[in-house]
């Protein structure tokens, strides 16, 4: 149920 | 040069058997300020950042900065043949392929020495704000961890809604439905038992409950667990290890279709 967002949508690579 | 000496060798173990199910390979950051690690899970959707600050190490010489690439189940292995009680020293020289691990008994009467092969690992190393959260939920360990197995005997997702009323952890699935509320509980008397909620707008998020599991693995570090949430940001999910540092989990919402 619901779509599972990723980690790298809310953090930037540095 | 490196040479790190835990006397609280248990905590390590500790700590790779809270990460060794959620990362495969991953980076050690070494540095004079300490032990660290950045890794996502390989689905990218959950990350873990450890620290343990060089304070904490009985003996912490780090000449230049290093990268230890490590296999975490290989690692956890090799930690599993340290008693609780070991003092661990982790050794490696700065051009080596290869960590040392010491396990030394309180007494000094049985000393072992374990090589490990390290590897290259190409990681992304993200940069994580520090930010203001909505609500933050401080609560018993084994209780975090309890109502996440057994919500996830019910469904898959749980969300998390924080109000005046407490910390509600709610579930459905085919058979049916189940809600947790737990109120705010100071346990002066206790304060391991406490729960405390600090909330500055009500907030509710949906997460998926696999990984909530995974993270609770970490529940033999401490006795307290803290729960960070913002409106549509990732869950921050922290352990703390002993006096010296932290291990927290970021975990990615999910959201309606």
């Amino acid at each position: 149920t619901g779509i599972q967002l990723n980690i790298t949508e809310f953090y930037r690579s540095t | 040069m490196l040479e790190l000496r835990l006397v609280q060798g248990g905590l390590l173990k500790k700590v790779l058997e809270s990460l060794k199910d959620l990362v495969n390979d991953a980076n050690f950051d070494c540095s004079a300020s300490g032990f660290s690690l950045q890794a996502m899970d390989s689905s990218h959707v959950a990350l873990v950042a450890l620290l343990l600050r060089s304070e904490g190490f009985e003996h912490y010489r780090c000449d230049r900065n290093l990268s230890l690439g490590m296999n975490l189940n290989n690692m956890a292995k090799m930690l599993k043949c340290a008693a609780n009680d070991d003092i661990v020293t982790i050794k490696a020289d700065d051009a080596s392929d290869s960590v040392t691990f010491m396990f030394e008994s309180p007494n000094q009467d049985k000393i072992a020495d374990f090589e490990m092969k390290l590897m290259d690992i190409d990681s992304e190393h993200l940069g994580i704000p520090e930010a203001e959260f909505q609500a933050i939920v401080r609560m018993p360990s084994a209780e975090f961890a309890r109502i996440c197995k057994d919500l996830s005997t019910i469904g898959d997702t749980v969300v998390i809604s924080v109000t005046k009323e407490g910390v509600k952890f709610s579930t459905r699935g085919d058979i049916g439905t189940a809600n947790i509320v737990c109120r705010q509980n100071p346990s002066i008397d206790k304060p391991e038992e406490a729960t405390i909620i600090e909330m500055e707008e009500p907030v509710s998020l949906t997460f998926a409950l696999r990984y909530m599991n995974s993270f609770t693995k970490a529940t033999p570090l401490a006795n307290q667990v803290t729960i960070s949430l913002s409106a549509d940001l990732p869950v921050v999910v922290e352990y703390r290890v002993a006096e010296m540092g932290y291990i927290r989990f970021y975990l990615a919402p999910k959201i309606e279709e």
